[in-house]
């Protein structure tokens, strides 16, 4: 899966998520990318998230809600990816991260189960060049 | 002027590099939107063959075939427009901005989503590819494994063997596929 968070020079953001599924999956079945709230979720003026990880599992949650509602409260980005991951209830070891943005520029990321989660992040005043960004799960 | 920026879930550097060209052209004084930012970043992830969890020609199904889901959201608006299960169209994201932009829908699904496609002008074409149906001959030599079927509840066992599948008989009267009928026979209990 692909998920991706914009915020453009007009102030307006936009999520996007792109995927091909589980290898070997039942045919028909469908992950958390296209479900809104679930692979991703924004609002203008708070910000926006996008998930990526175990759908079967991550899409009960509904992550990116999750992490837009913290941030709503005021939770910066990395904290609200990690109480929203937190919700997460499995018996059995499990895979899944999460990114956020705000609205006035701030990301922030966490991860579970990944021995090497890394995302990307281009803005003006990050040398404006694509930063892979590592995350410790 | 608001802060320009755009985050990607994975180190994918030319697809989060398509979406800041949208977001601020080198060539061009006019800034992009964040939708055609987002559809650009996923568009060009769709079209990288070495991006293996998304775009045709990876993560066969059971049956060896790659199928496409995509959803773009406007922060703005609130609108969303997703395809999933969506054969033959390689632009999954494109076509779910198309839902997005020219339908009252937020999800379709399956070939219908395909059809839709279609009649937005999207050229049909195999998402198989050789890699991927060698992937597929893999899992089957494998014994289809990995398998996401649950043991008990099929014949013959997803856990030693490939299907065809069909429901293990013997497990019919657990309390479980009880429960699955009376829901089932529940008129109201539907979309």
């Amino acid at each position: 899966t692909i998920g991706v968070i914009a915020l453009d020079a007009y102030g307006s953001m936009a999520v996007g998520t792109s995927t091909s599924g589980s290898t070997y999956k039942i045919p028909g079945r469908v992950g958390d990318s296209p479900i809104p709230g679930a692979g991703g979720y924004v609002v203008d003026n708070i910000g926006g998230a996008v998930a990526t990880g175990d759908g079967d599992l991550m899409m009960r949650y509904l992550l990116s809600f999750q992490v837009v509602d913290y941030l709503r409260q005021g939770i910066g980005p990395t904290e609200a990816c990690k109480r929203a991951l937190r919700s997460v209830r499995s018996k059995e070891e499990w895979y899944g991260a999460l990114v956020a943005l705000t609205n006035r520029g701030e990301y922030g990321s966490a991860c579970v189960g990944f021995t090497d989660f890394k995302y990307s992040v281009r803005a003006s005043w990050i040398g404006n060049q694509t930063n892979i960004i590592a995350v410790s799960c | 002027q608001s802060p320009i920026i755009i985050v990607n879930t994975w180190p994918f550097s030319n697809a989060t590099d398509a979406g800041w060209n949208v977001l601020s052209p080198s060539n061009s004084t006019l800034f992009g939107s964040s939708i055609d930012a987002v559809v650009a970043a996923c568009t060009n992830a769709e079209d990288d063959p070495n991006i293996e969890s998304v775009g045709y020609g990876c993560s066969p199904d059971e049956n060896g075939h790659t199928l496409l889901d995509a959803m773009v959201m406007d922060g703005k608006t609130m609108e969303v427009g997703a395809v999933a299960s969506m054969p033959d169209i390689r632009q999954a994201s494109q076509v779910a901005r198309d839902v997005l932009l020219s339908t009252k829908h937020t999800l379709l699904v399956g070939p219908l989503a395909a059809e839709f496609a279609k009649s937005r002008g999207y050229k049909p074409t195999s998402l198989d590819t050789s890699k991927s149906h060698n992937l597929w001959i893999k899992w089957q030599k494998n014994n289809c494994q990995p398998n996401f079927r649950k043991s008990a509840d099929w014949v013959p066992d997803p856990v030693t063997s490939c299907g065809p599948y069909r429901t293990n008989v013997s497990d019919i009267n657990s309390p479980k596929l009880k429960d699955q009928r009376i829901k089932k026979l529940d008129i109201n209990n539907h979309d």
